[in-house]
Parts: structure tokens; C-alpha cells; sequence
């Protein structure tokens, strides 16, 4: 499956909603120091069904929530939509057959979330089980966080068994 | 199980043989289970020699060599599985021009098979973008796309 | 000894919050005792936050963020104790260019009062130094000195 | 105190021997990954006194020495010298009445070691002594290695307090 378009809207940095359009081939995301680069890996992360905070660099959930900046107060809530395209290696099962396919996930600050697969309300499991096998998951082998070159070196051999276990 | 992953383990260790050989321009490596016995629980290990260096511990390398090495192992393990979509988030930091040029050529061959995002502040890394996404946040705290320029 | 501890401390803070907003333009950062009672254990805490942005846990930041944070708290230690010799070992790899700049100014003006060795690839941060030491090895796997270009 | 030269004799890729020379202001040593520049970091810490093989990146000490490449043998001892000059702020307090001092650690891959200050015969505790204060020892401020800058923002509040008290 391939990314056609990411929705970003309270997302950490990304107060605004944010539309990035992605095609086949190499697409680059470049832009100063802290301008909100590896916040779209972590909302994709997040999207995807990622349940431990600390993949995120946050202390908790509610952290992944536009938290205020000097121009504009805290939001109430975080959103994220993948849109992806069947390049005819797309691994849900279930979905084989169609084109095209939408995951959005949301986080209230009162401490709700809401789980969508195509619009239709669903479990944070549904959409974990979506990417199995993809590689996409964490710990995977399809998304290169910026600590995981380090990580994969000094880690420990066991813990580096799981990368080659999420392939097999 | 054990036997898919043993099997799994066999495709991407000659995988990331070739890789290795490739962006090291010759020497030789491998990964190899700490416990041939026992595959199902055996953790990995890694071994490699650059070219005209001497086999020794992973860890005496340098920062650029370990980056390298583990850029190998898991495009390895992307190529095995045929995956289509790849996010790689300045992978390229401690390369110096020349590995900037083996891991460029590298994506594009991939790119031919899969969908790269990449996050890179190297412009030669830019350079083999089909499409940029440029982010900027000022002193505003919020991000915003302020450009996507087609190469 | 404790004494001694909260002085230099007290020294350091000021230093750090300084050079934070000098290598920021802008923002305010501090290092805070994680228990005032007890100097004489108590961890040390940094609390950071950039120009327009709201203060939250320091792991919400950027790569480049954290490694200017870092080097502006152990060049305040430097400047405090006055020290003569400092290595640097790439600590530039992750910064963007107006970062590089800011990192540049202040390599200037501390070696006024510094040693700096420093290593890196990048070809901005070399223009700074006033001699170059050129490393090489090729595929003999032996280091070699093969040139002392003066700027 | 300031560096003057270091000598180089059989330590890691440094085969054979290699004297670089140091002045006021800023040096930048450069060249492509894994052609020796973060191992100079090791000569200096390896000689001012560093205990634990782990952060010189071996695993025993007996890996500092040359190990052998395609085109030379293994070689039996590993040397390196430091000479500095003092700039008037001189720690080591024996030493401040002289304008420049030599160090000088050896390992022979029996397991004998070597140190001399100024060519004379000492101990490796009287080395490590000499620094003291300087800032320069493995976790002082003054050598700021590959990894420290992440070492410190991820660190333990506990452990960052050994930076202040080195500089205390
Ligand atoms: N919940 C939030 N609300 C507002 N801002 C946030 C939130 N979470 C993180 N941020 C901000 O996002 C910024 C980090 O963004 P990000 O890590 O994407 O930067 P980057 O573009 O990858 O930079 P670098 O090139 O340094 O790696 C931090 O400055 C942080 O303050
Ligand atoms: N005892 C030894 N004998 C021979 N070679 C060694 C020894 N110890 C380390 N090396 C070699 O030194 C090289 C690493 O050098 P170093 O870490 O200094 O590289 P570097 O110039 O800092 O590169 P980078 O820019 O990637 O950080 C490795 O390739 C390693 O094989
Ligand atoms: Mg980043
Ligand atoms: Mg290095």
C-alpha cells in the first residue's frame, strides 16, 4: 500500500489542519530545527495504532494534543486521516479488493478516542491488525525513526530478533 | 514458525550481504543467530568488515560505518519483503559525500518498487526527490506546508 | 562540598540560560534541582522552551533542539570553569543551517579563550577552523595524516 | 593547558606512527566515516587516564591496540603521547610552574602497561590526578564525544549531576 494524503489537524505542532499529498517515488520533507518534521512520522506512527506514548517522545497520550503556542491557545483535540492507495500489494486482507482506503484516529483531551477505518467507527485493534505485517507497525522495518539507526547497532541481539520476526 | 523465520532470516542475511558489499564498496558481512539450536528464541548478531579493514567487534566502528550497517540490514529486510512504503526520518546525518552518494543511488533504485518519504536537512539527499514538502514554523509554534516544488 | 556544588550551580544556570536564548533568538530555558532540599543528591532537571512555543517536557523536542540544548549547557560549564581545551566530536551533525550559523558565531568567540579541536563533515563548520587536519585510510585499514591546510 | 601534538603509535587505525600538531584556536580534522578522526577522541581520553574499554568503544582494553588490517600485520603494543603547553591556567598544581609537560600511556598486547609523565615512570592513578578538575576525564565537559549530546538529554537527572559536580 502507498500513502496518498496525510490530514493532520491539533497534532502536536500541527495546530492547523494540514493536508500533505504524497505520489509513488521519493518525496522529501525538509525545514529548520524543530518546524514539525518528525511530528508527521509520529502522527503516522500514531495513526497506525502506536499505544506506547514514549514512541512518540511523549510522557502521555494527551501530550500528542496541540498544546498552545504564544499565538494560539491549547486544542481539545488531536486528529489524523491516512489515505492509502492499493499499488496491488496491499496486505489487509479484508481490503484486498479495493482501491483506496482510509484510517483516522482521535484523541479528546478529556481522554477519548474515536477509531475510524473508511469512516466507520472501529476498534484501536482493527486498526492495529490493518498494518500487520506490514512492516509499518513499531519496531518495524518500514518506518526509520531518527534513533533507530543507533538502536539497531547497539541493541541487544534478542531485542534485534524482532525486527526480522516482524518480516517473517 | 520457526521455520518461517529461519527461512526469513536465510533470504535477508544474503540480502544484506549484497547490500553491505554494495555500500561499503567490497568487505563482507553478515548476521548470524547467537544460537543456531534454538532459532525460535536465538537473538541476531551482526558482523562486518569493511574492505581492507580486519574482522573485529561491530562497536570499534565508526559512526558512519554503524549507520551504514544498519541501513543495510533494514532496506534488507524492506527488499525481502517487497514492502511498498518507506519513511526514513535523517537516516543520512553521519554519512560523509561519498556514502551520501551510495545511499542516494540506493533509494532510487528502490523508488522504482516502493514509495520513500524522506526527512533530510542534505541537499544532495534533496536532490533525488521527485517532489519536496517544504515545513516552517517561525516563532509562531505552529507548523505549516509552505511549499511542495516538483523536481 | 555542598556549598561548593549549589555555587557553581548558581553559575552554570546563569551561563546556561543565557547562551539558550542567545543559540534560540529568543526563548527561555533553566536547569532546576530536582529536589531543592537535598543538593548534595539531587538530580538535575532541564526545562526548555524555544521562541513562541509553550514550555512542555523537553522529550517533545526536535532533534536539533536537543542537541542545542545539550551543547548550550556544556559550553556554559566550559565558559564558567574557564576551561582551555575542548573536543567536539560531530555534535553539528544534526543541525539545520541557521543553527550551524549560530553554532559558528559562538565557536569564534570562545576560542578567543579556548582551545577547539572539533571533527565534522560539514563543510560550513570546517570554514571556521584556522587549520585543517585531513584524515585518511583507504583500503589499507591504516589511519593516515595527509594534509594541514592553514585557512 | 592546551595540546601541543599528539603522537600516535599503534592505537587503533593508527598504525603507524602519527604526529598532529595543535595550536591556538580553532582545528577541525576532517575525512570520510571510519577513516580514524573519533579515534584521536580516544587516544586523548585513553591516555589522560580512561579505565573502562566500553567508552573507548572495546570491549577490553587489548582492542585499542592495531589489530591488524589486509595490508599489515597485528602489532604488539599500542602508544600514545600528549604533549601540552601551558597557557597559564594550568590545573595540575605540581606542574604549574612549567611551560609544557608530556604524557604518555603504552599497552603491550601481554597485558603490560606503561605511563610516564614528562618520561619519567608514574602510575596510571597519577595521570588520571594530573586532570583532575580539567574537566577533561571520561564524563567531564571538555571532550564532548559522538553520543554525549543525546547521552544528555535522555540521562538520568541523577546521572546529569556527575557533569556539574566534575565542574564543582
Ligand atoms: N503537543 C504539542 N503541541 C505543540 N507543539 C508541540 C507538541 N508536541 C511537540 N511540539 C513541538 O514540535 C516541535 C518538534 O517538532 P519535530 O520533532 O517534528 O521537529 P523536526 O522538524 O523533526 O526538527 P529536527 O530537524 O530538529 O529533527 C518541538 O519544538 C515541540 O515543541
Ligand atoms: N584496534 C584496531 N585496529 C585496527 N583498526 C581499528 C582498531 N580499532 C578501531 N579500528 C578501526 O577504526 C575505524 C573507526 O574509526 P573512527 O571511529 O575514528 O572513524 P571516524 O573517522 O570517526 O568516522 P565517522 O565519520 O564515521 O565517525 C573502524 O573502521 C575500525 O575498524
Ligand atoms: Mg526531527
Ligand atoms: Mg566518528
Amino acid at each position: 500500500m502507498i500513502i496518498d494524503k496525510i490530514e493532520l489537524s491539533g497534532f502536536k505542532s500541527f495546530a492547523e489542519k494540514t493536508l500533505l499529498q504524497f505520489h509513488k517515488g521519493i518525496t522529501a520533507i525538509v525545514g529548520p530545527n524543530g518546524c514539525g518534521k518528525s511530528n508527521i512520522v509520529d502522527a503516522v506512527l500514531w495513526c497506525i495504532g502506536a499505544r506506547n506514548a514514549r514512541n512518540l517522545r511523549a510522557r502521555v497520550m494527551e501530550d500528542v494534543i496541540f498544546s498552545g503556542s504564544e499565538e494560539k491557545r491549547p486544542l481539545s483535540m488531536a486528529e489524523v486521516t491516512l489515505f492509502f492507495l492499493n499499488d496491488g500489494k496491499l496486505f489487509p486482507t479484508n481490503l484486498k479488493e479495493v482501491e483506496e482506503f482510509s484510517v483516522t484516529r482521535r484523541l479528546y483531551r478529556s481522554g477519548e478516542s474515536e477509531f475510524l477505518i473508511n469512516n466507520s467507527p472501529c476498534r484501536l485493534k482493527d486498526i492495529a491488525e490493518l498494518f500487520m505485517g506490514t512492516g509499518l507497525g513499531e519496531g518495524g522495518y518500514g518506518i526509520i525513526e531518527q534513533d533507530k539507526v543507533n538502536w539497531l547497532i547497539s541493541a541487544h541481539p534478542r531485542e534485534r530478533r524482532t525486527l526480522i520476526e516482524e518480516a517473517a | 514458525t520457526s521455520q518461517r523465520f529461519v527461512e526469513t532470516y536465510k533470504k535477508v542475511r544474503e540480502s544484506f550481504k549484497e547490500l553491505f558489499s554494495r555500500l561499503f564498496d567490497g568487505g563482507k558481512a553478515d548476521i548470524i543467530l547467537s544460537d543456531e539450536n534454538d532459532p525460535l528464541n536465538s537473538g541476531i548478531e551482526i558482523i562486518a568488515q569493511p574492505p581492507g579493514k580486519k574482522l573485529q567487534n561491530i562497536n570499534l566502528l565508526s559512526g558512519g560505518e554503524k549507520a551504514l550497517i544498519a541501513i543495510s540490514l533494514i532496506v534488507s529486510l524492506f527488499i525481502i519483503k517487497k514492502g511498498s512504503l518507506c519513511i526514513m526520518d535523517e537516516i543520512d546525518a553521519p554519512l560523509d559525500d561519498l556514502n551520501i552518494t551510495r545511499f542516494t543511488q540506493l533509494l532510487k533504485e528502490l523508488s522504482n518498487m516502493t514509495q520513500i518519504i524522506l526527512i533530510t536537512h542534505n541537499k544532495r539527499t534533496m536532490e533525488v526527490a521527485d517532489i519536496l514538502h517544504g515545513i516552517t514554523m517561525e516563532k509562531s509554534g505552529i507548523s505549516k506546508l509552505v511549499s511542495v516544488k516538483l523536481s
